[in-house]
């Protein structure tokens, strides 16, 4: 463990303790895609299955247990308990374009050509693109609350994080695994556009409304 | 090597 993996995953915890307070407290989804949560879901439940089979450090399963807890809270609150206050006319990304190449991709590269592993990779290539409903719904209805914007960057943070905390393992460890880089440094230039916006505008405590 | 047997990471 190194202090950018652990920021990173603070990052990570912070976003997604973030959203699920705002949509409990505001009692209110407007503005979120519930697809990327679905996906965000999807992502941890096929890479944490590992949580049957081996034990790394409480603190492993414990984030394991909460953001598997968490994704699947916020879907329930999304999709449930104030499903009246969810916009699906703008949360309108067809996530099947997603997840069928990520499915294919997955199979044909990955470390190793077992169940879990296979899933590993989905779920590693599924990630770098599950913001991208969000995204595309922040540019359909061409603004974002300003609560959203932390999440994003929070959500955005923690992989570009994760890429320094593998150029320490390989410097320091010799560790590095190819498809977890290559995915992350995909999933953190898709964040880029949005990082440019955050910074010029939501720190200057300006609302983010992109160019309708 | 590149075959990671246990990803340690989240």
């Amino acid at each position: 463990m190194n202090i950018f993996r652990l920021f990173g995953d603070l990052s990570h915890l912070a976003a997604i303790i973030i959203l699920l307070l705002k949509i409990w407290k505001s009692r209110s989804c407007a503005g979120i895609s519930g697809k990327s949560q679905i996906l965000f879901a999807i992502v941890f439940t096929t890479r944490y299955l590992d949580l049957l089979t081996s034990f790394i450090s409480l603190y492993n399963t414990s984030m394991k247990m909460i953001y598997i807890g968490c994704s699947y809270a916020t879907v329930y609150l999304i999709y449930a308990k104030f499903r009246a206050t969810y916009d699906g006319n703008h949360d309108s990304f067809r996530v099947e374009f997603l997840i069928v190449p990520v499915g294919g991709l997955a199979v044909l590269i990955n470390h190793d050509f077992s169940l879990l592993e296979i899933l590993w990779t989905f779920s590693i290539y599924l990630e770098s693109v599950a913001i991208l409903p969000q995204l595309f719904m922040i540019s359909k209805t061409g603004e974002a609350e300003t609560i959203t914007t932390h999440y994003l960057f929070c959500q955005g943070l923690y992989r570009a994080l994760y890429l320094i905390n593998w150029i320490w393992r390989f410097y320091f460890e010799g560790f590095f695994d190819m498809i977890a880089i290559v995915a992350g440094v995909v999933q953190t230039i898709l964040y880029c556009d949005f990082f440019y916006l955050y910074v010029t505008k939501v720190l200057k405590g300006k609302k983010l409304s992109l160019p309708a | 090597g590149m075959s990671v047997d246990e990803h340690d990471e989240l």
